[in-house]
Protein backbone atom coordinates (compact mmCIF):
# COMPACT_ATOMS: atom_id res chain seq x y z
CA UNK A 1 0.00 0.00 0.00
CA UNK A 2 1.86 3.48 -1.39
CA UNK A 3 0.04 5.38 1.86
CA UNK A 4 1.47 3.43 4.47
CA UNK A 5 5.40 3.22 3.22
CA UNK A 6 4.70 7.37 2.16
CA UNK A 7 3.96 7.80 5.81
CA UNK A 8 6.64 6.09 6.80
CA UNK A 9 8.95 7.59 4.68
CA UNK A 10 7.38 11.57 5.84
CA UNK A 11 7.84 10.48 9.68
CA UNK A 12 11.77 8.37 9.48
CA UNK A 13 12.80 10.58 6.43
CA UNK A 14 11.79 14.22 7.88
CA UNK A 15 9.29 15.03 10.61
CA UNK A 16 11.56 12.57 13.49
CA UNK A 17 14.70 14.59 12.26
CA UNK A 18 12.73 18.60 11.68
CA UNK A 19 10.05 18.19 14.71
CA UNK A 20 12.82 17.73 17.96
CA UNK A 21 14.89 21.35 16.12
CA UNK A 22 12.01 23.13 15.93
CA UNK A 23 11.54 25.08 18.89
CA UNK A 24 15.32 26.11 19.11
CA UNK A 25 14.79 27.46 15.22
CA UNK A 26 11.64 29.37 16.26
CA UNK A 27 13.81 30.77 19.30
CA UNK A 28 16.45 31.78 17.03
CA UNK A 29 14.03 33.29 14.25
CA UNK A 30 12.72 35.34 16.80
CA UNK A 31 15.34 36.58 18.55
CA UNK A 32 16.59 37.65 14.88
CA UNK A 33 13.51 39.59 13.79
CA UNK A 34 13.68 41.69 17.48
CA UNK A 35 16.29 43.99 15.48
CA UNK A 36 13.75 44.15 12.78
CA UNK A 37 10.47 44.43 13.95
CA UNK A 38 8.08 42.60 15.93
CA UNK A 39 5.79 41.93 13.18
CA UNK A 40 5.97 38.13 12.14
CA UNK A 41 6.94 36.55 15.38
CA UNK A 42 6.09 33.50 16.19
CA UNK A 43 4.62 33.14 20.06
CA UNK A 44 1.43 31.35 21.47
CA UNK A 45 0.69 27.83 21.83
CA UNK A 46 1.28 27.57 17.86
CA UNK A 47 4.63 28.67 17.67
CA UNK A 48 6.74 25.80 17.47
CA UNK A 49 4.31 23.68 15.79
CA UNK A 50 4.49 22.46 12.36
CA UNK A 51 1.11 22.81 10.54
CA UNK A 52 1.04 20.20 7.87
CA UNK A 53 -1.70 20.75 5.06
CA UNK A 54 -3.07 17.26 3.76
CA UNK A 55 -6.01 18.07 1.03
CA UNK A 56 -8.10 14.75 0.42
CA UNK A 57 -7.68 15.52 -3.54
CA UNK A 58 -4.00 15.66 -3.02
CA UNK A 59 -3.86 18.57 -4.85
CA UNK A 60 -0.45 19.70 -3.63
CA UNK A 61 0.69 23.29 -5.19
CA UNK A 62 3.85 25.13 -4.54
CA UNK A 63 2.43 28.64 -3.37
CA UNK A 64 0.01 28.41 -1.01
CA UNK A 65 -1.53 31.88 -1.58
CA UNK A 66 -2.95 30.47 -5.10
CA UNK A 67 -5.55 28.84 -3.11
CA UNK A 68 -6.15 31.49 -0.79
CA UNK A 69 -4.77 35.12 -0.83
CA UNK A 70 -5.67 35.32 3.10
CA UNK A 71 -2.50 32.82 3.52
CA UNK A 72 0.83 35.16 2.72
CA UNK A 73 4.36 33.82 2.89
CA UNK A 74 6.20 35.95 5.20
CA UNK A 75 9.86 34.58 5.56
CA UNK A 76 11.81 30.99 6.56
CA UNK A 77 12.92 29.70 9.60
CA UNK A 78 16.62 29.64 10.22
CA UNK A 79 17.73 26.49 8.27
CA UNK A 80 18.51 23.23 9.62
CA UNK A 81 21.74 21.19 8.57
CA UNK A 82 22.55 17.51 8.61
CA UNK A 83 24.78 14.95 7.12
CA UNK A 84 22.32 12.35 4.99
CA UNK A 85 23.19 9.07 3.08
CA UNK A 86 26.36 10.37 1.69
CA UNK A 87 25.11 14.64 1.25
CA UNK A 88 27.08 16.90 3.38
CA UNK A 89 24.91 19.48 5.00
CA UNK A 90 21.82 18.95 3.34
CA UNK A 91 19.14 21.56 4.36
CA UNK A 92 16.18 21.37 5.79
CA UNK A 93 13.85 24.42 5.67
CA UNK A 94 10.09 25.58 6.66
CA UNK A 95 8.22 28.53 6.19
CA UNK A 96 6.55 30.85 7.80
CA UNK A 97 3.10 31.82 6.79
CA UNK A 98 0.60 34.92 7.63
CA UNK A 99 -3.11 33.85 8.15
CA UNK A 100 -5.15 36.56 8.02
CA UNK A 101 -8.53 36.06 9.59
CA UNK A 102 -11.70 37.78 8.40
CA UNK A 103 -11.13 40.48 11.05
CA UNK A 104 -7.77 41.55 9.01
CA UNK A 105 -6.02 40.46 12.00
CA UNK A 106 -2.76 38.68 11.09
CA UNK A 107 -1.78 35.39 12.64
CA UNK A 108 1.55 34.02 12.22
CA UNK A 109 2.31 30.40 11.68
CA UNK A 110 4.90 27.56 10.26
CA UNK A 111 3.09 26.00 7.28
CA UNK A 112 3.13 23.98 4.34
CA UNK A 113 1.36 20.81 2.38
CA UNK A 114 2.66 16.83 3.06
CA UNK A 115 4.91 16.75 0.24
CA UNK A 116 4.46 13.09 -0.14
CA UNK A 117 0.73 13.63 -1.35
CA UNK A 118 2.34 15.28 -4.57
CA UNK A 119 3.70 11.63 -5.39
CA UNK A 120 0.50 10.26 -4.69
CA UNK A 121 -1.15 12.43 -7.28
CA UNK A 122 1.37 12.11 -9.72
CA UNK A 123 1.66 8.43 -9.49
CA UNK A 124 -2.04 8.01 -9.89
CA UNK A 125 -2.05 10.60 -13.17
CA UNK A 126 1.47 7.82 -14.34
CA UNK A 127 -0.46 5.53 -15.57
CA UNK A 128 2.16 2.74 -15.00
CA UNK A 129 2.45 3.58 -11.42
CA UNK A 130 0.01 0.85 -10.18
CA UNK A 131 -3.40 2.98 -8.95
CA UNK A 132 -5.80 5.77 -10.45
CA UNK A 133 -7.47 8.56 -9.55
CA UNK A 134 -10.57 6.54 -8.16
CA UNK A 135 -8.17 5.11 -5.08
CA UNK A 136 -6.30 8.75 -4.95
CA UNK A 137 -8.66 9.70 -1.94
CA UNK A 138 -8.67 6.32 -0.19
CA UNK A 139 -4.69 6.80 -0.36
CA UNK A 140 -4.57 10.16 1.30
CA UNK A 141 -6.95 9.29 3.99
CA UNK A 142 -4.91 5.91 4.92
CA UNK A 143 -1.47 8.27 4.46
CA UNK A 144 -3.14 10.56 7.52
CA UNK A 145 -4.14 7.81 9.59
CA UNK A 146 -0.93 5.63 9.33
CA UNK A 147 0.52 9.54 10.04
CA UNK A 148 -1.59 9.87 12.90
CA UNK A 149 -1.00 6.71 14.43
CA UNK A 150 3.08 7.32 13.96
CA UNK A 151 3.43 10.74 15.45
CA UNK A 152 1.08 10.24 17.77
CA UNK A 153 3.25 7.37 19.34
CA UNK A 154 6.37 9.45 18.80
CA UNK A 155 8.13 10.90 21.97
CA UNK A 156 10.09 13.26 19.78
CA UNK A 157 7.80 14.89 17.56
CA UNK A 158 4.81 15.17 20.27
CA UNK A 159 3.22 18.82 20.81
CA UNK A 160 5.04 19.89 17.45
CA UNK A 161 3.17 19.18 15.06
CA UNK A 162 -0.39 19.28 13.68
CA UNK A 163 -2.27 17.94 11.13
CA UNK A 164 -4.58 19.61 9.19
CA UNK A 165 -7.08 17.00 6.86
CA UNK A 166 -8.75 19.51 3.91
CA UNK A 167 -11.84 18.78 2.48
CA UNK A 168 -11.32 20.30 -0.21
CA UNK A 169 -14.57 19.50 -2.09
CA UNK A 170 -15.25 22.82 -0.72
CA UNK A 171 -12.06 24.45 -1.98
CA UNK A 172 -14.30 26.48 -4.32
CA UNK A 173 -15.18 29.10 -0.95
CA UNK A 174 -12.54 31.92 -1.33
CA UNK A 175 -11.48 31.56 2.35
CA UNK A 176 -11.55 27.72 2.89
CA UNK A 177 -7.97 27.29 3.45
CA UNK A 178 -7.05 30.13 5.72
CA UNK A 179 -11.00 29.51 7.88
CA UNK A 180 -9.17 25.66 8.14
CA UNK A 181 -6.17 26.98 9.36
CA UNK A 182 -7.54 29.24 12.15
CA UNK A 183 -9.69 26.32 12.91
CA UNK A 184 -6.93 24.69 14.18
CA UNK B 1 4.67 -3.00 -1.51
CA UNK B 2 6.54 -0.40 0.33
CA UNK B 3 9.39 -0.48 -2.35
CA UNK B 4 7.51 0.30 -5.37
CA UNK B 5 6.13 3.55 -2.99
CA UNK B 6 9.47 4.67 -2.24
CA UNK B 7 10.65 4.40 -5.92
CA UNK B 8 8.17 6.28 -7.38
CA UNK B 9 8.41 8.79 -4.73
CA UNK B 10 12.06 8.95 -5.22
CA UNK B 11 12.28 9.91 -8.83
CA UNK B 12 8.85 12.04 -8.98
CA UNK B 13 10.04 14.46 -5.53
CA UNK B 14 13.47 14.51 -6.30
CA UNK B 15 15.58 12.58 -9.48
CA UNK B 16 12.90 14.13 -12.19
CA UNK B 17 13.46 17.62 -10.73
CA UNK B 18 17.40 17.09 -10.37
CA UNK B 19 18.72 15.12 -12.37
CA UNK B 20 17.82 17.82 -15.70
CA UNK B 21 19.36 20.58 -13.48
CA UNK B 22 22.95 18.39 -12.64
CA UNK B 23 24.75 19.17 -16.03
CA UNK B 24 24.24 23.13 -15.27
CA UNK B 25 25.28 22.60 -11.78
CA UNK B 26 28.24 21.02 -13.09
CA UNK B 27 28.90 23.03 -15.31
CA UNK B 28 28.84 25.91 -12.51
CA UNK B 29 31.10 24.39 -10.36
CA UNK B 30 33.60 23.24 -12.85
CA UNK B 31 33.84 27.25 -13.20
CA UNK B 32 33.93 28.57 -9.65
CA UNK B 33 37.20 25.55 -9.46
CA UNK B 34 39.33 27.10 -12.83
CA UNK B 35 39.77 30.17 -9.78
CA UNK B 36 41.48 27.63 -7.11
CA UNK B 37 43.37 24.40 -8.82
CA UNK B 38 41.90 22.14 -11.48
CA UNK B 39 41.97 19.16 -8.71
CA UNK B 40 38.27 18.24 -7.97
CA UNK B 41 37.21 19.29 -11.73
CA UNK B 42 34.00 16.88 -12.90
CA UNK B 43 35.15 15.71 -16.45
CA UNK B 44 34.53 13.11 -19.24
CA UNK B 45 31.95 10.61 -19.33
CA UNK B 46 31.07 10.65 -15.42
CA UNK B 47 30.81 13.93 -15.27
CA UNK B 48 27.19 14.36 -14.80
CA UNK B 49 25.94 11.71 -13.82
CA UNK B 50 24.53 11.06 -10.33
CA UNK B 51 26.47 7.91 -8.72
CA UNK B 52 23.38 6.34 -6.91
CA UNK B 53 24.81 3.88 -4.29
CA UNK B 54 21.71 0.65 -3.65
CA UNK B 55 23.37 -1.73 -1.10
CA UNK B 56 21.29 -4.88 -0.89
CA UNK B 57 21.43 -4.55 2.98
CA UNK B 58 19.94 -1.21 2.94
CA UNK B 59 22.80 -0.38 5.59
CA UNK B 60 23.40 3.49 4.74
CA UNK B 61 25.47 5.46 6.94
CA UNK B 62 25.45 9.46 6.79
CA UNK B 63 29.55 9.42 5.63
CA UNK B 64 30.38 6.63 2.92
CA UNK B 65 34.23 7.46 4.01
CA UNK B 66 33.24 4.80 6.98
CA UNK B 67 32.48 2.01 5.06
CA UNK B 68 35.97 2.81 2.42
CA UNK B 69 38.71 5.57 3.19
CA UNK B 70 39.42 5.79 -0.40
CA UNK B 71 35.98 7.11 -0.99
CA UNK B 72 36.50 10.63 0.10
CA UNK B 73 33.83 13.54 0.58
CA UNK B 74 35.21 16.38 -1.98
CA UNK B 75 33.11 19.77 -2.15
CA UNK B 76 29.39 19.84 -2.60
CA UNK B 77 27.53 21.19 -5.86
CA UNK B 78 26.07 24.61 -6.03
CA UNK B 79 22.67 24.04 -4.56
CA UNK B 80 19.46 24.41 -6.10
CA UNK B 81 16.70 25.90 -4.97
CA UNK B 82 12.70 25.18 -5.65
CA UNK B 83 9.05 25.77 -4.23
CA UNK B 84 7.62 22.58 -3.37
CA UNK B 85 4.33 22.08 -1.61
CA UNK B 86 4.58 25.54 0.51
CA UNK B 87 7.97 25.87 1.72
CA UNK B 88 9.87 28.60 -0.38
CA UNK B 89 13.61 27.92 -2.23
CA UNK B 90 13.47 24.18 -0.95
CA UNK B 91 17.34 23.48 -1.39
CA UNK B 92 18.52 20.04 -3.22
CA UNK B 93 22.35 19.86 -3.01
CA UNK B 94 24.76 17.13 -4.37
CA UNK B 95 27.88 16.03 -3.32
CA UNK B 96 31.45 15.96 -5.08
CA UNK B 97 33.48 12.51 -3.88
CA UNK B 98 37.04 11.88 -4.69
CA UNK B 99 37.83 7.84 -5.23
CA UNK B 100 41.46 6.54 -5.34
CA UNK B 101 42.17 3.35 -7.42
CA UNK B 102 44.37 0.72 -6.54
CA UNK B 103 47.22 2.98 -7.88
CA UNK B 104 46.37 5.82 -5.71
CA UNK B 105 45.27 7.81 -8.19
CA UNK B 106 41.96 10.12 -7.66
CA UNK B 107 38.52 10.10 -9.79
CA UNK B 108 35.82 12.40 -8.98
CA UNK B 109 31.87 11.86 -9.11
CA UNK B 110 29.13 12.78 -7.55
CA UNK B 111 27.77 10.17 -5.21
CA UNK B 112 25.28 9.98 -2.33
CA UNK B 113 23.44 6.80 -1.30
CA UNK B 114 19.56 5.80 -2.22
CA UNK B 115 17.97 7.80 0.86
CA UNK B 116 14.39 5.69 0.82
CA UNK B 117 16.47 3.17 1.79
CA UNK B 118 17.09 4.46 4.85
CA UNK B 119 13.34 4.58 5.50
CA UNK B 120 13.05 0.81 4.73
CA UNK B 121 15.93 -0.14 7.20
CA UNK B 122 14.16 1.94 10.06
CA UNK B 123 10.76 0.48 8.57
CA UNK B 124 12.10 -3.11 9.22
CA UNK B 125 13.70 -2.35 12.38
CA UNK B 126 10.31 -1.15 14.06
CA UNK B 127 7.80 -3.33 14.60
CA UNK B 128 4.60 -1.65 13.87
CA UNK B 129 5.31 -0.82 10.17
CA UNK B 130 4.67 -4.30 8.65
CA UNK B 131 8.20 -6.12 7.47
CA UNK B 132 10.64 -7.45 8.85
CA UNK B 133 14.32 -7.79 8.24
CA UNK B 134 14.07 -11.19 6.13
CA UNK B 135 11.84 -8.96 3.31
CA UNK B 136 13.98 -6.37 3.85
CA UNK B 137 16.73 -7.08 1.04
CA UNK B 138 13.76 -8.42 -1.66
CA UNK B 139 11.95 -4.93 -1.07
CA UNK B 140 15.78 -3.42 -1.58
CA UNK B 141 15.86 -5.30 -4.91
CA UNK B 142 12.00 -4.29 -5.75
CA UNK B 143 13.18 -0.53 -4.91
CA UNK B 144 15.99 -1.57 -7.60
CA UNK B 145 14.15 -2.93 -10.66
CA UNK B 146 10.97 -0.42 -10.23
CA UNK B 147 13.39 2.75 -10.00
CA UNK B 148 15.67 1.15 -13.07
CA UNK B 149 12.87 0.57 -14.95
CA UNK B 150 11.28 4.31 -14.33
CA UNK B 151 14.47 5.91 -14.54
CA UNK B 152 15.01 3.99 -17.88
CA UNK B 153 11.67 5.56 -19.69
CA UNK B 154 12.28 8.71 -18.40
CA UNK B 155 13.28 11.67 -21.21
CA UNK B 156 14.62 13.93 -18.58
CA UNK B 157 16.65 11.48 -16.86
CA UNK B 158 18.14 9.80 -19.53
CA UNK B 159 22.21 9.69 -19.27
CA UNK B 160 21.89 11.55 -16.39
CA UNK B 161 21.95 8.43 -13.46
CA UNK B 162 23.88 5.77 -12.86
CA UNK B 163 22.49 2.94 -10.54
CA UNK B 164 24.81 0.80 -8.25
CA UNK B 165 23.73 -2.09 -6.74
CA UNK B 166 26.10 -3.51 -3.61
CA UNK B 167 25.82 -7.31 -2.47
CA UNK B 168 27.22 -5.81 0.51
CA UNK B 169 27.81 -9.87 1.66
CA UNK B 170 31.57 -8.78 1.02
CA UNK B 171 31.51 -5.58 2.22
CA UNK B 172 33.69 -6.70 4.91
CA UNK B 173 36.52 -5.93 2.48
CA UNK B 174 38.29 -3.26 3.04
CA UNK B 175 37.83 -1.30 -0.52
CA UNK B 176 34.85 -2.97 -1.70
CA UNK B 177 33.03 -0.13 -1.74
CA UNK B 178 35.45 2.01 -4.00
CA UNK B 179 36.40 -0.78 -6.04
CA UNK B 180 32.60 -0.96 -7.36
CA UNK B 181 32.50 2.38 -7.90
CA UNK B 182 34.98 2.59 -10.47
CA UNK B 183 33.85 -0.42 -12.13
CA UNK B 184 31.25 1.63 -13.32
N1 LIG C 1 19.24 12.64 -1.30
C1 LIG C 1 18.11 13.38 -1.29
N2 LIG C 1 18.23 14.73 -1.22
C2 LIG C 1 17.12 15.52 -1.20
O1 LIG C 1 17.27 16.75 -1.11
C3 LIG C 1 15.82 14.90 -1.28
N3 LIG C 1 14.55 15.39 -1.29
C4 LIG C 1 13.75 14.33 -1.40
N4 LIG C 1 14.47 13.19 -1.44
C5 LIG C 1 13.94 11.84 -1.55
O2 LIG C 1 13.07 11.79 -2.67
C6 LIG C 1 11.81 11.16 -2.33
C7 LIG C 1 10.68 12.12 -2.52
O3 LIG C 1 10.80 13.21 -1.69
P1 LIG C 1 9.52 13.96 -1.07
O4 LIG C 1 9.90 15.39 -0.95
O5 LIG C 1 8.29 13.70 -1.85
O6 LIG C 1 9.32 13.25 0.37
C8 LIG C 1 10.07 13.68 1.44
C9 LIG C 1 9.42 14.91 2.03
O7 LIG C 1 8.02 14.76 2.13
C10 LIG C 1 10.02 14.98 3.37
N5 LIG C 1 11.23 15.79 3.29
C11 LIG C 1 12.49 15.36 3.23
N6 LIG C 1 13.34 16.40 3.16
C12 LIG C 1 12.57 17.52 3.17
C13 LIG C 1 12.84 18.94 3.12
N7 LIG C 1 14.09 19.43 3.05
N8 LIG C 1 11.78 19.79 3.14
C14 LIG C 1 10.53 19.32 3.21
N9 LIG C 1 10.21 18.02 3.25
C15 LIG C 1 11.22 17.13 3.24
O8 LIG C 1 10.34 13.64 3.77
C16 LIG C 1 10.07 12.75 2.68
C17 LIG C 1 11.11 11.66 2.64
O9 LIG C 1 12.38 12.21 2.42
P2 LIG C 1 13.71 11.32 2.14
O10 LIG C 1 13.71 10.10 2.98
O11 LIG C 1 14.87 12.21 2.33
O12 LIG C 1 13.70 10.84 0.64
C18 LIG C 1 13.04 11.54 -0.34
C19 LIG C 1 11.95 10.68 -0.92
O13 LIG C 1 12.30 9.33 -0.95
C20 LIG C 1 15.76 13.50 -1.36
N10 LIG C 1 16.89 12.73 -1.37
Amino acid sequence: NVAHGLAWSFYLGYLKLVLPLLEAAVEKYNVQRRGLSAEGALGGPWASRLHILLPLSASVCAHLEDDDPRVCFHDNLPPMEMDRAGVRKRVFKNSVYSIRDANGQAHYCILESATPLLTLHQMSEEGSAGFGVSERRQQVLLFYRTLRGILEASPDCRNHYRLILLDDTNASEPHFLSTEILKH
